[in-house]
């Protein structure tokens, strides 16, 4: 099973719409998707169809429940390649409730490997916050996302998430591939232009060679509820994801 | 002075944007603003010149530090009208370090009246994430703007955000009054136009009845540093600003 994460403290910058499309294609692909949904805020699970507040068994429950299991908590989705492990509000207070239990950054890496056969790919969508959440995806992960979008504000974090990950490197027995995303690319806009510019000459080392462009049908697919390739296949917003995930596993293969 | 909180949970919906656009208006009508950045993302603090990493004095210093005053944590900026108390990274930690500490959801609201006679408004911008730090700026504010992606999936933590609200207000002894502003319009996306009808159908009592609409000269402003309405002040998007500040203060007078 690969397991991957996407992450930025940024907010609103396309985590969940490049995890929601990812797996779009993957399951259009006849690969076997899990989906985990760390965001107290959900939209993930929201986008499936779930409440978030009424989720009863989710990722919440496997950090609460010292002897839980994950099979149980999954829930299925409209599409039948798809599984979810739901977000909720909950998620939330464990930054306070958890405090010091040794392990409490492993949780979601130890309880994972119970399905390690059960699916091809696991994708893990995080709230836009640097805390014990997005401690346990990096941990769990083999390799990071950070999809950044082509703008001043965005950038200036992108820093701050690569000293982030230099820390959580010194922990970890190999280091932690990492691909940096740009996200709604706006040729027509200077300062995007100008950006993706910053972008290329700052981080060259793990920045993926393309973008992801502006693409008004995101927020159709976001209010249909599905992903945008199940919708419009050859949207170019699912165009550049498909090249992004050519690009993930052409490079997995040399890594 | 008015005290104004800038918040959703939800990410990337405008909160920044919204908070320095009305700053800036309000610097250009000659009135002393204090910004308050309790982001630990501290994109308001980036934006106006400061690195977040090399901050030695902002919120943080207020909530550690017992007797902590808050004059000598407020930073200049380029702007004479606009003053900052920053943001930074250490903000993230405070849920943890504060566990049950008493009154520690009202330790903005009693350090700011230190500064009441210095400012005429001092706007308050929230981390895209339900805890101490958005709980700290709702007791200390008096109107609460609350900036919504016109999109689905902005729209749906709406309601969670309303059930957020109806909890805080049981403790207040007059209910906080707020104003739900929706953003980033583009008449020409059906998802847009759609997302809008829900709003006006489904918040109509404290949705504002115009709109911010999309404007690419926010992201440059962004990278200018500077408030739009100090780079071109009859953009469209400053219109809108404009507009909104004038529906709050004439709708003030009448509470
Ligand atoms: N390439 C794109 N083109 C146009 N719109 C996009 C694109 N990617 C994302 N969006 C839109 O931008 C908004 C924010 O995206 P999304 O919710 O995926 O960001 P996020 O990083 O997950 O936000 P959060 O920080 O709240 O988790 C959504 O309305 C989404 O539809
Ligand atoms: N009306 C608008 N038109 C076009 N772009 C906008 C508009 N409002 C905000 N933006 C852009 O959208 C992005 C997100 O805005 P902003 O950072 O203000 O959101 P936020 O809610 O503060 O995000 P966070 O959750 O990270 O705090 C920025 O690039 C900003 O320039
Ligand atoms: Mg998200
Ligand atoms: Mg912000």
């Amino acid at each position: 099973m690969i397991v991957w994460a996407i992450a930025n403290q940024k907010g609103g910058v396309g985590k969940t719409t490049t995890t929601i499309s990812l797996a779009g294609i993957l399951a259009q692909q006849e690969k076997r998707v899990l989906l985990v949904d760390l965001d107290p805020h959900a939209s993930l699970t929201a986008y499936l169809g779930y409440q978030p507040d009424e989720v009863e068994s989710g990722c919440y429950s496997l950090f609460i429940d010292k002897k839980a299991h994950i099979k149980p908590l999954i829930n299925k989705t409209a599409f039948d390649q798809i599984d979810i492990l739901c977000g909720s509000p909950a998620l939330a207070t464990l930054e306070r409730q958890m405090g010091t239990r040794p392990g409490k950054g492993l949780v979601l890496q130890q309880t994972i490997k119970e399905v390690e056969s059960d699916y091809d790919y696991l994708l893990i969508d995080c709230p836009p916050i640097l805390g014990l959440l997005m401690v346990n995806a990096l941990a769990a992960c083999n390799l990071l996302l950070i999809p950044v979008q082509t703008e001043f504000l965005a950038i200036k974090g992108l820093e701050r998430m690569e000293r982030t990950l230099t820390m959580i490197n010194q922990s970890r027995k190999k280091s932690l591939p990492y691909i940096i995303v740009p996200t709604m690319f706006d040729r027509r806009t200077r300062a995007s232009v100008k950006a993706l510019r910053v972008l290329r000459d700052n981080f060259t080392e793990h920045l993926w060679k393309k973008v992801i462009p502006i693409d008004t049908l995101f927020r159709e697919a976001s209010q249909a509820g599905k992903p945008l390739s199940f919708m419009t296949p050859e949207a170019k917003g699912v165009i550049a994801f498909r090249a992004l995930l050519n690009s993930i596993t052409v490079q997995s293969r040399v890594l």
